[in-house]
């Protein structure tokens, strides 16, 4: 444990596809071992005050994927052939080779629908936006 | 709604404070596409003609599974359009009655292309106007040359609706020579009859009955996020 924290401060300082600048700073050491999965946020389209022209749908399910990719890569971490090579190199060479990164394996499509100034009402379709499925890549 | 609600709790759910809520409405701004977020009219009914059937299809849309190739999954944007201008001719000094409707496409998403349009127009019954009768309902394109283009008939009881794929991509690429649409409805005999009386649906009809337009988009190229 102590080794990984040691590691986890050298990643910290430098750009890798582990951790973004600035999601970093709210997690505890406990939800820093955790596993890539995938988490889920909900955002209300009411909170945001726009009900008056976002006609459906009432909120967006903004799925993130966010936890470790760490050696060994578990068949829950749904990972890809290279994630493994990039684990085992990340480990030969720690401070040259980042560790794989947890992202979207998966993306579905959702829609929103809208009126404009005008009173036009567009349904706009955005493909491969919602992850479905998180994994080590 | 209790089902979504049930579907929601599932969520992380808190309260955004002003900063978090600026910050959102900026993404999601962006994502659409949009430099500040559309203020329409709080009188404009989500019950009108257009909404209604906008949110049938994205009901559709939304219970499609994925990778189902149908004409609606392939659509990226569809937008329906108020009828801006409606003319009725004056009866009283031409023999032709028809109505006249203009649709502004200026407004369509950059760097799509149009797969499909229909102009929807709605027939209820009017009791004043004689019964079996078999109706011509005849759609012209309007050209700066008055020469027309597309015509299209249709057997109606309730909702007509015509194909005007071709005219809403010459209005698409020629945004000039956009001069509406002219509706026509004539008797078997070739008799004028006032599109009116023989219940089709104008600016002025309920609001739940309105026409209107609806196109489809599909995008050309991967869609760019705006830098900011």
């Amino acid at each position: 444990a102590a080794n990984r924290r040691k590691g986890r401060k050298k990643y910290g300082e430098r750009p890798s596809c582990e951790r973004l600048p600035g999601t970093f700073a709210g997690y505890n050491g406990r939800e820093q071992t955790q596993v890539c999965k995938r988490h889920d946020l909900y955002v209300s389209f009411r909170e945001l005050d726009w009900q008056d022209w976002i006609i459906a749908p009432e909120g967006y399910e903004a799925f993130y994927c966010d936890g470790d990719c760490s050696f060994p890569l578990g068949s829950h971490m749904n990972a890809s052939n290279h994630a493994i090579v990039q684990a085992l190199v990340h480990l030969m060479k720690p401070d040259a080779v980042p560790k794989p990164c947890c992202a979207p394996t998966k993306l579905s499509a959702t829609s929103v629908l809208y009126f404009d100034d005008k009173y036009n009402v567009i349904l706009k379709k955005y493909r491969n936006m919602v992850a479905k499925s998180c994994g080590c890549q | 709604g209790s089902l979504m609600n049930q579907h929601h709790s599932n969520f992380i759910h808190r309260r955004l404070n002003s900063r978090e809520r600026r910050e959102m409405q900026k993404e999601i701004l962006s994502i659409l596409g949009l430099s500040r977020r559309p203020r329409p009219l709080l009188s404009f009914k989500r019950s009108a003609s257009a909404p209604v059937f906008m949110l049938d299809l994205y009901r559709t849309m939304a219970s499609e599974e994925t990778g189902r190739e149908s004409f609606l999954s392939q659509a990226d944007t569809i937008m329906s359009f108020v009828n801006g201008v409606e003319q009725t001719e004056d009866t009283f000094h031409h023999k032709t009655q028809w109505k006249e409707f203009k649709f502004d496409l200026t407004r369509i998403p950059r760097g799509e292309m149009v797969t499909a349009a229909e102009f929807r127009i709605y027939k209820t019954s009017n009791e004043s106007f004689p019964g079996n009768l078999t109706l011509h309902v005849t759609v012209y394109q309007v050209l700066q040359e008055f020469h027309d283009r597309s015509v299209s008939k249709v057997l109606g009881r309730t909702l007509t609706l015509f194909d005007i794929t071709a005219t809403s991509n010459d209005w698409l690429m020629n945004p000039h020579y956009n001069l509406g649409l002219r509706l026509f409805v004539e008797t078997e005999g070739g008799g004028s009859v006032d599109p009116g009386s023989a219940g089709l649906v104008g600016r002025r009809g309920p609001r739940t009955k309105r026409p209107f337009m609806v196109t489809f988009f599909r995008a050309s190229q991967a869609p760019v996020r705006t830098i900011r």
